[in-house]
């Protein structure tokens, strides 16, 4: 047996491992007692700056940065609360209870219910169910997080075909990490990518509830969390 | 783009959120 030259789907998943994120930490003010609002700030902040984080992170996704700024725009602004929810649905697998949306902000059903969270709770724990099954390991998390980005069905899209290529290549990378490393279940490939669905409706919920929020205006929200909120108008 | 100018700056730039 000899290992042979590097394969090509081996260099883009190793890529992506090396384009993981350093950890961002929520940071709640200890100053300001608990509630509903608190809450829903500290995670409207996070999720401003893991969205800085988000944008650096979609650059290093091989081909992404070839694509015209307009399309690279456009995938980000589909598919950014689907980026954010796979993160905290991989962070919170180890734990039993409760969802990690940091290190230090693990927010459980209680916490969740008297945030006014609890559905959107409910729901990304079906999701963090789906994957605690599958045991996704992490070079597939990575692999179908930069998947969800380029599958994003973003509406204005100049260039299609290289969008599709970004697809394939992604999807290629995926399947070829399967069979070379998980050979006794040929159909993991597609169980991981029918996973994508719950993902997307998830999103979406999670989306209108922090609509609802803003319209209330109770929250305050920074200026890159609401600009990516609108695009999803 | 002027609706989407901080993602369109950190995607040109890579500067920081303009909080």
């Amino acid at each position: 047996i000899h290992p042979g030259p590097k394969k090509a789907y081996a260099k883009i998943v190793s890529n992506l491992l090396l384009a993981e994120p350093e950890k961002i930490y929520a940071m709640p003010d200890p100053t300001v007692p608990d509630s509903d609002i608190k809450t829903l700030t500290t995670l409207c902040d996070l999720a401003d700056r893991e969205l800085v984080v988000i944008i650096g992170w979609a650059k290093h996704i091989p081909g992404f940065s070839s694509l015209s700024l307009g399309d690279q725009m456009s995938l980000l602004q589909g598919a950014w609360m689907e980026i954010l929810l796979l993160g905290v649905v991989f962070r919170s697998l180890p734990y039993q209870e409760g969802l990690v949306y940091a290190e230090d902000y693990i927010i459980d059903e209680v916490h969740s219910r008297m945030s006014g969270l609890r559905d959107l709770y409910l729901c990304t724990l079906q999701l963090v169910q789906r994957y605690r099954k599958l045991r996704i390991d992490k070079e597939e998390y990575v692999t179908l997080k930069a998947l969800a980005l380029a599958n994003s069905d973003a509406v204005h899209v100049e260039d299609i075909q290289s969008i599709q290529k970004l697809q394939d290549l992604l999807q290629e990378a995926l399947q070829e990490y399967e069979s070379s490393q998980h050979w006794e279940e040929p159909r993991r490939a597609g169980q991981l990518l029918l996973t994508l669905p719950l993902l997307r409706q998830t999103a979406s919920r999670v989306v209108q509830h922090f609509h609802a929020v803003r319209a209330q205006g109770r929250v305050p929200m920074h200026k890159l969390f609401l600009e990516m909120l609108e695009a999803k108008m | 783009t002027e609706r989407h100018k901080i993602l369109h700056r950190l995607l040109q730039e890579g500067s920081p959120s303009d909080i």
